[in-house]
């Protein structure tokens, strides 16, 4: 484990928090993408198959649990709780996700490090987190100014993500086994998605103006 | 050495 292992792992921890108390303490998903969250969803439950298998650390499977587990509320939260699903404006998250799920899944099983269930599952996984934002940032796009909770979620989610490259970098550097080509490029393609949403953040920050999404 | 195949990242 090192520093930006960890650091990632936190900023993704907060971004899920942030999500969950926007929503709770709001009782509204307004600006949240149901589907990006269900993509995300997926993503967990896809790469941790090995919860029940292969035990490496506690903090590992209870980080797995957390994740888990918060993204399954946050979709619940979206679909049946009798008041916030009422905030769910389903005619502006339009994005057609479940192409993005079949061509996940048609890459993996071309691409991947060993043609067996899990492994084929955790780079359909790697690939879907990669592109699971977009829903979210199209969702963004379309509704102009959104509100702060809604835009450092995006962020931190951006910044996980960002410390991981750093982390494959570092591991690179140190390990001389470390080769993790799949989860090294789907994360620098998953960064690059960001970039031009950490672009108008940036400015918008700079200029401590409300976030302006070009249309 | 074989390199243990199990992914230890979230």
């Amino acid at each position: 484990m090192n520093i930006f292992r960890f650091a990632g792992d936190m900023t993704h921890l907060i971004s899920i928090l942030v999500l969950l108390l926007k929503i709770y303490a709001t009782k509204s998903c307004s600006g949240i993408s149901l589907k990006t969250q269900e993509l995300y969803a997926i993503v967990f439950v896809a790469r941790y198959l090995d919860l029940f298998t292969d035990f490496i650390s506690v903090y590992n499977t209870v980080m797995k649990l957390v994740f888990i587990g918060c993204s399954l509320a946050i979709v619940w939260c979206m679909r049946l709780h009798r008041v916030v699903r009422r905030t769910y404006n389903k005619d502006v998250d339009t994005f057609r996700h479940y192409f993005l799920v079949l061509g996940c899944f048609l890459l993996a099983l071309f691409v991947h490090e060993k043609f067996t269930f899990q492994e084929v599952l955790w780079a359909f996984s790697i690939y879907l987190e990669a592109v699971a934002i977009l829903p979210q940032l199209v969702l963004l796009q379309r509704s102009g100014n959104v509100d702060n909770l809604t835009v450092q979620y995006v962020f931190f989610l951006g910044a996980y993500r960002a410390f991981y490259i750093l982390n494959w970098i570092y591991r690179y550097l140190t390990e001389p086994h470390f080769g993790r080509w799949i989860a090294s490029v789907a994360g620098l393609v998953q960064t690059a998605l960001y970039a031009d949403f950490f672009y108008y953040y940036f400015i918008s920050w700079k200029n401590n103006a409300k976030l302006q999404l070009p249309a | 050495s074989q390199e243990v195949k199990y992914h230890d990242e979230l």
